[in-house]
């Protein structure tokens, strides 16, 4: 059975393809067959891998327009384990072509739902709310929201609440979702707000919180994760701390 | 004569609306008038100062489906010399039904045309390259591009400069760009990052770069620029470097 892992959130540099990235990585760590799919049009997950966008022959553009099969577009990362579907500069013109089809929204959901050869399929959203997002909230089991305690971060959140409720009514009905405390400071803003997302989410709240460690703005640069660029820092254990967290929580759903 | 500032860049999270909003208000202690306009579905803008988009009566909007004009969706901030026009929550939907009318690359270009009341526009635009952002990028003479000096947000400059050719041959041939260095910190990556932006594009860039101050993340809770916020902090002086500067170009293009 195949655990589909949305992160998602309307807010923009919240660490979404960070997460995405870090917490794969760990999970294959523990022996989980993980696919990536990179559903931004920025195709920052796909370049954090050293894959340049702009020459794949595949990607994420082909399986929703029904060109090709998970398994076709799929590829190797170098990392035991970990499988991507890479995003192209193409997915902004596909996204603004699939609002015209009927069920637009189950796209991905149908092409996914043909493969089983991974435990978990982790999907990377943009920092918007159109057809690529909702593609992959359809898809997704579980989404994971990561948020800054800060602010606008904090206000996201309850956008992402009416989402998640829109989505719930129309495409999913059993999708649930988690909020991830990412980019953690020392400062008072993060305090306090760290406390009131803790008490207005009880347990809708990961127990880890991922702090501020500037190795993982560092990694990128080389094309590896955090768990092979530097396999003891802080970033790396509480990504660890994090895949464990979820695998609870798949075996308990 | 009025000019129009559009900040924008795809990457997230890079201090686009704090950029929109500290620039904005540095300008009017200079006495320039100015009005800001929430181009983000986030409506970010809008709630740093305070106002709730779920109950403005008129937005962005209204002016870009040309229901009203620039007089009749703006409204004061409590600043005095600073308007805005808010973002409100239906910017998703029209965003989406843009694409379909002719020239609609022109619609907001030609609703701000109409009005000379103020000296500089300033549009904050979402963390995407659709019709919100094209829009933007086709009605101002002047874009900036927010930068942090990292991996995702140095890739994202290229895509603009790709997007930058495109719009100069398609809607508007005189914009002009620079590029802000934000969210300066003072870790390895980001110093040999900023020399890197700064020998790859000249003085494209502006001389003044933004350094991490604790005090923007605490402005937008009591709705406050961080000019009346932290008057005297290093961001609010860093700010009113920027709008100097900003004066300058102007004066000289
Ligand atoms: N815990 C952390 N500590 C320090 N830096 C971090 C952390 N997490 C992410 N970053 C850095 O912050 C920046 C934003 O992260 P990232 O790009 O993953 O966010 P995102 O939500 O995917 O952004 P976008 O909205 O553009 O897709 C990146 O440069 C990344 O390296
Ligand atoms: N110089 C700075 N020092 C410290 N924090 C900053 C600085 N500039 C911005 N921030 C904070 O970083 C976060 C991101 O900034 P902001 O929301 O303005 O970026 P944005 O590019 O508009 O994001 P989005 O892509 O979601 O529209 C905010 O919480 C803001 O308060
Ligand atoms: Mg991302
Ligand atoms: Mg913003």
């Amino acid at each position: 059975m195949t655990t589909i892992v949305a992160i998602a959130n309307e807010k923009g540099g919240v660490a979404k393809t960070t997460t995405a990235l870090s917490l794969g990585a760990a999970l294959v760590e523990n022996g989980q067959e993980t696919l990536l799919v990179d559903m931004d049009p920025q195709a920052n997950l796909t370049l954090a891998l050293g894959i340049q966008p702009s020459q794949t022959r595949r990607s994420v553009a082909d399986l929703l327009l029904g060109n090709s099969s998970t398994l076709g577009v799929s590829r190797e990362t170098g990392i035991p384990g970990l499988d991507i579907i890479p995003a192209s500069g193409e997915m902004l013109l596909v996204e603004r072509f699939l609002y015209v089809r009927q069920h637009y929204e189950h796209l991905l959901r149908r092409a996914l739902s043909k493969s089983n050869m991974y435990s978990i399929i982790i999907l990377d959203c943009p920092p918007s709310l159109g057809a690529l997002t909702i593609n992959a909230l359809t898809a997704a089991q579980l989404l994971i929201i990561p948020t800054q305690c800060e602010f606008f971060s904090a206000h996201s959140l309850r956008e992402m609440l009416d989402l998640i409720r829109n989505i719930r009514q129309r495409t999913n009905p059993s999708l649930r979702y988690r909020v991830l405390i990412t980019m953690l400071g020392r400062t008072r803003v993060h305090r306090t707000l760290q406390e009131q997302i803790r008490s207005a989410f009880g347990n809708a709240v990961f127990e880890t919180a991922i702090e501020n460690d500037t190795k993982l703005r560092e990694c990128p640069v080389v094309g590896k994760p955090i768990t092979q660029y530097a396999p003891e820092s802080r970033a790396a254990m509480q990504y660890r701390a994090l895949a464990q967290e979820l695998e609870e929580y798949v075996h308990q759903a």
